[in-house]
């Protein structure tokens, strides 16, 4: 039963991508499982990528509502959010790629892409929401993916999020609030601007019988890296720049707060509460910084306990 | 073998006493401090 | 001129079967390949130049062959005729030779990287025939030889780290010394012997001073593993791990400061020399931790095996 899941059914593949279920509801996916063996590759290469943005394409199909990505696979291009479609520079590659996958057995179609945002967050840029716009015109099902591999070593857990574009022109409803993310102050206008062209599908991760005897096995030497890492170091100038946004924001912050201290009878309570509401989240944002810090430091204290 | 091993491995123990580590380690401890100071 | 130009040629085929290597250089150089009543094409040029290049070479007259290889480097972008059997072939000896020259001069870093390139042609075809693998593996065994016998420093570990990582070079005899040098060991005399058995005459050389060029390559490199063995040592310690007198070590160790090819300080009045190395105290505690852990994990393998 957990391997059925990689078997490879033609035939409903076919019938799905004959009926087309996603055109009549802009909504219609609202899942996506990913294999081990994908976020293993879709992480390592986002780590590889350093601070630069790297991308890939993810092979899978799709099951009802859910989008199952069985493999990926890095493209050679770089800078993906300096311009639309920076994967038109791989084509070529994607191309044989995918007839080559074929002759060796992986059967699956190409059902997406994925991208990193160093350090800054998993949500969907301006430049990301017309790449997916595009693809979704003409190689649905298509769905993308954004890993975080700084905030991921930083966090201790993958950073990732899965999106889908809607529709240009498209009215969505109004949906709960997403879990909170720190986004930095050079990135919010551009996040803030596109929150409503996209929306997040629930992410979660399988793995085959093999994968599991393999990760238990590694398990056993895993304890090695976690005791001989030290992220405090590790993550430096991840730290150094988010003390630094944080520095600039609480000072946007201050000056707000100021003048609506000042003439406090002037604003409405609205907007009042919007100044509260950014208070609140720089605290939150340091927070989340700080408790970070401690996990670090503990490790390192824990490890002079037991080493020294 | 496996004592000569064992002793080999506890004989690496302090993996590290130096003056310099010591102040290299405090200075990541005070900077940790800083930012929960400054965060609360 | 293109008569005396035919009789050159003939002239030159006369002593090149002589093995009269450089009088046939110096008969072909009498040809005016700039003259302004003939029209040469780049690829004639290019030919004779790499050709008295490689004459000169044979007579170990590394300094006659470089100015000609000099010239041909100017016409290889010229020669629009590079994709074909004879373009390549013209190609393929002007980097041998231009590698050849370069290991003459004794710029041994230079020399691998280009004998590293030469070795990787496998993919070009000849007449429809692929370059000899002997001819590859030749060219790879001359760049693990030049890379050791470069001077010792970040650039050359760059370039040992390439080759280290190449699957091909474990198959080569010459891969013990190049793992030991790569991962800074001290070289004994034994193997020292051993490889210099394996290198050419101009290799050997002695230099100003009376040592070999293998000799100085070797003690840079002790001094340097010494360097990452102790914080700081006399000098007529040094000088006896090196199996060299004091001063000279002195002078070895002054010379490698200053070119910043190792990092310390050198108190003349004590006559110690104190390593500085750039690896944090931190950094360095994870890789104790590491290697003490994988001890933990080889004991625990060991009484598992064991059943204990």
């Amino acid at each position: 039963e957990v391997d059925a899941i990689f078997k490879y059914d033609e035939v409903q593949q076919s019938a799905i991508q004959a009926q087309k279920p996603w055109t009549k509801d802009p909504h219609y996916f609202k899942h996506v499982k990913v294999s081990a063996l994908a976020l293993l590759k879709m992480a390592m290469h986002c780590r590889s990528g350093g601070n630069l943005e790297v991308m890939g394409m993810m092979q899978g199909k799709t099951v009802g509502d859910t989008f199952i990505v069985m493999d990926s696979f890095a493209l050679p291009v770089e800078g993906t959010e300096t311009r639309v479609n920076a994967q038109a520079e791989a084509y070529e590659y994607m191309v044989e790629f995918v007839q080559t996958s074929k002759q060796v057995g992986r059967l699956e179609n190409v059902v997406g892409w994925y991208h990193s945002h160093p350090g800054y967050g998993c949500w969907m840029s301006g430049i990301d929401c017309s790449t997916q716009m595009l693809n979704q015109q003409y190689q649905e099902p298509f769905l993308a993916i954004i890993i975080d591999p700084i905030r991921t070593v930083a966090a201790g857990k993958v950073e990732i999020g899965a999106f889908r574009t809607y529709p240009e022109g498209y009215k969505p409803p109004d949906e709960p609030a997403s879990e909170y993310q720190t986004i930095p102050l050079s990135k919010i206008e551009d996040f803030g601007v596109h929150a409503k062209q996209y929306y997040s599908l629930d992410v979660s991760f399988f793995k085959s019988s093999l994968d599991s005897s393999l990760l238990s096995l590694l398990w056993n030497k895993y304890w090695v890296n976690t005791l001989s890492s030290s992220p405090l170091i590790g993550n430096r100038d991840f730290v150094a720049g988010q003390i630094s946004d944080l520095a600039e924001k609480l000072e946007q912050a201050d000056g707000q707060l100021v003048h609506s201290g000042r003439a406090g009878s002037f604003f409405t309570p609205a907007e009042r509460k919007k100044d509260d509401s950014q208070l609140t989240k720089i605290s939150h944002d340091a927070t989340k910084m700080t408790v970070e810090q401690i996990k670090d430091i503990t490790s390192q204290v824990i490890k002079d306990l037991l080493f020294n | 073998q496996l004592a000569r091993q064992i002793s080999s491995l506890v004989r690496q123990l302090p993996t590290v006493d130096t003056k310099q580590f010591k102040q290299e380690f405090l200075m990541e401890y005070n900077d940790a401090l800083l930012m929960v100071y400054l965060a609360s | 001129e293109e008569q005396v130009t035919t009789i050159r040629e003939s002239l030159a085929n006369v002593y090149e079967g002589g093995e009269e290597w450089s009088k046939a250089a110096q008969i072909l150089g009498g040809i005016d390949l700039d003259s302004g009543n003939r029209i040469l094409d780049a690829e004639y040029k290019l030919g004779k130049c790499v050709k008295i290049a490689r004459l000169y070479l044979e007579d170990d007259d590394a300094v006659k062959a470089e100015a000609y290889i000099k010239r041909a480097s100017f016409l290889l972008p010229k020669d629009k005729n590079e994709s074909s059997d004879e373009g390549k072939v013209l190609a393929l000896q002007y980097k041998v030779c231009y590698a050849r020259i370069l290991d003459a001069k004794r710029r041994f870093l230079e020399a691998a990287l280009r004998y590293y390139e030469l070795s990787q042609h496998e993919n070009v075809e000849i007449s429809g025939q692929k370059v000899d693998e002997e001819e590859l593996t030749h060219a790879l065994a001359a760049s693990i030889t030049c890379s050791i016998l470069a001077a010792a420093g970040p650039q050359r570990s760059r370039v040992l780290a390439t080759l280290y990582k190449d699957e091909r070079c474990a198959s080569l005899p010459v891969f013990a010394i190049l793992e030991k040098v790569y991962l800074e060991r001290i070289l004994r005399k034994a193997e020292v012997d051993a490889f210099s058995e394996t290198l050419q005459p101009h290799q050997i050389a002695t230099l100003a001073d009376g040592s070999t060029v293998l000799d100085r390559a070797v003690t840079e490199h002790n001094l340097l593993s010494a360097s990452k063995l102790y914080k700081n040592i006399s000098f007529m310690e040094l000088g006896s791990l090196l199996g060299i007198d004091a001063n000279k070590a002195e002078k070895v160790a002054a010379r490698m400061i200053t070119e910043e090819r190792m990092q310390g300080s050198i108190d003349q009045v004590e006559g110690i020399i104190h390593f500085a190395n750039d690896v944090e105290e931190l950094a360095q505690w994870d890789t104790q931790i590491q290697s003490l852990c994988m001890s933990v994990n080889s004991v625990l393998d060991l009484m598992a095996k064991k059943q204990v």
